[in-house]
């Protein structure tokens, strides 16, 4: 475990903390995209199946019970719990074009193709897309609450700090691979323009507004 | 098939 992977987990899990605060204290899920975490429910329920089958570490194992079992109660908040509050109207992506050519991609480049390997793939290539449902919900409101910037922010740096924690590993330990590097590459490239936003305006304490 | 080296990942 090396520093940017051990500070890329912490930031996706304060992610992932920030986001049930937010719901949970302003009893609403206002501006948050369900799409996108139902996208998010799928992409941990598929890569983790292999805690049946291999076990890595207490660390390992814990933080994906952890992020499998709150991206279900994510996807409960939005659509049971807190649903009066849920803004419907401006979810509107359309995650069968996200879903359909990722499983096709992942049944073509794969590392073995077997059932687990494919499931594995399929959540990385999604993941890399899986925010766009929140990022096109962003656009179309033209703004987003400070809190959800800040959840956005913690969400892409996680990625981007694997980014530093690949190129450590390709130095240090000869590990490189390719699927993974690339799908971290264009998730972490659709943050960037989200990224400016957040330097530009949120962290001078104005909140992302766009203009229409 | 993939590396060891990733199943360690999240």
């Amino acid at each position: 475990m090396n520093i940017f992977r051990l500070v890329g987990d912490m930031s996706h899990l304060l992610a992932i903390i920030i986001l049930l605060m937010k719901m949970w204290k302003s009893r609403s899920v206002a501006g948050i995209s369900g799409k996108s975490q139902i996208l998010f429910a799928i992409v941990f329920t598929t890569r983790y199946l292999d805690l049946f089958t291999s076990f890595v570490s207490i660390y390992n194992t814990s933080m994906k019970v952890f992020f499998i079992g709150t991206s279900y109660v994510t996807v409960y908040f939005i659509y049971q719990h807190f649903k009066p509050t849920y803004d419907s109207n401006h979810d509107t992506f359309r995650v069968e074009f996200l879903i359909v050519p990722v499983g096709g991609l992942a049944f073509l480049v794969n590392h073995e193709f077997s059932l687990l390997e494919i499931l594995w793939t399929f959540s990385i290539y999604l993941e890399s897309v899986a925010i766009l449902p929140q990022l096109f919900m962003v656009s179309k409101t033209g703004e987003a609450e400070s809190i959800t910037s800040h959840y956005l922010f913690a969400l892409g740096s996680y990625r981007a700090l694997y980014l530093l924690n690949w190129i450590y590993r390709y130095y240090f330990e000869g590990f490189f691979d390719l699927i993974a590097v690339v799908a971290g590459c264009v998730q972490t490239i659709l943050y960037c323009d989200f990224f400016y936003l957040y330097i530009t305006k949120v962290l001078k304490g104005k909140k992302i507004s766009l203009p229409a | 098939e993939k590396q060891d080296a990733i199943k360690d990942e999240l």
